[in-house]
């Protein structure tokens, strides 16, 4: 599994 | 998406419906920093160039249309239209775009998960929004009388911020593999900046008293 990007916030 | 994540977005979102209804209703921008409100044009663009490339959510792709659409609209207004542009602060709102931008463009050059330019952009994005509303904050110093919604604005601006941070501490309790240190970072280091302001907010909201910031 990846780490998280937080690319999926605004 | 978790309650904390959705009550930060509600809150950026109806910030920007408050200062759209502001300008719109009084046919004033009176008070708004057409600086800040740039900064925040190239937040979003640098932010969002994922819109082309990465599907998330209709939520996502729908929110950052409005953020990009509402933002650019308060730019044109500030600029273009006839009535509202004159009512601009333009003598009072003198922070020099370079003094912030380059800094971050450096940062995000130098510290980035990834160096591509998507990434950096993002980084870049990331940095620049912790410190884009300093125009804004220096404006609001300079300006005697701020009217109720324009200290909501800024009011509603920083919470979501602050509402972000806790929906960070969130994921990071129960999402596994959620690192996100320079963003956590920036988002502490913009939450900071609103401090002085949220104490002049409440102070003012408590006493019943219109806002005004001691310069």
């Amino acid at each position: 599994e990846e780490e998280s990007s937080g690319h999926d916030e605004l | 998406m978790n309650v904390f994540r959705l009550a930060g977005d509600m809150t950026h979102l109806l910030s920007i419906i408050v200062l759209l209804l502001k300008i719109n209703a009084t046919r004033s921008c009176r008070g708004i920093s057409l600086k800040t409100q740039e900064l925040y044009a190239v937040v979003f663009v640098c932010r969002y160039l994922d819109l082309f490339t990465n599907f998330i959510s209709l939520y996502n792709t729908v929110m950052k249309i409005i953020f990009l659409v509402s933002t650019f609209t308060i730019i044109y207004w500030m600029r273009f239209h006839k009535v509202i542009r004159v009512t601009y602060d333009r003598e009072q709102d003198t922070f020099r775009y370079q003094f912030l931008v380059l800094p971050c463009l450096v940062l995000a050059l130098l510290l980035n998960n990834e160096f591509t330019a998507m990434e950096v952009l993002w980084t870049f994005s990331i940095y620049l929004e912790a410190v884009a509303i300093l125009p804004q904050l220096v404006l609001l110093q300079r300006t005697n009388n701020i009217d109720n919604l324009t200290g909501n604005y800024v009011f509603l601006l920083g919470s979501y911020r602050a509402l972000y941070i806790l929906n960070w501490v969130y994921r990071f309790m129960t999402e596994k593999h959620y690192r996100q240190y320079l963003v956590w970072i920036s988002g502490i280091v913009q939450t900071i900046i609103y401090i002085d302001f949220f104490y002049y907010y409440i102070k003012s909201w408590r006493n019943n008293e219109k806002l005004s910031l001691p310069a």
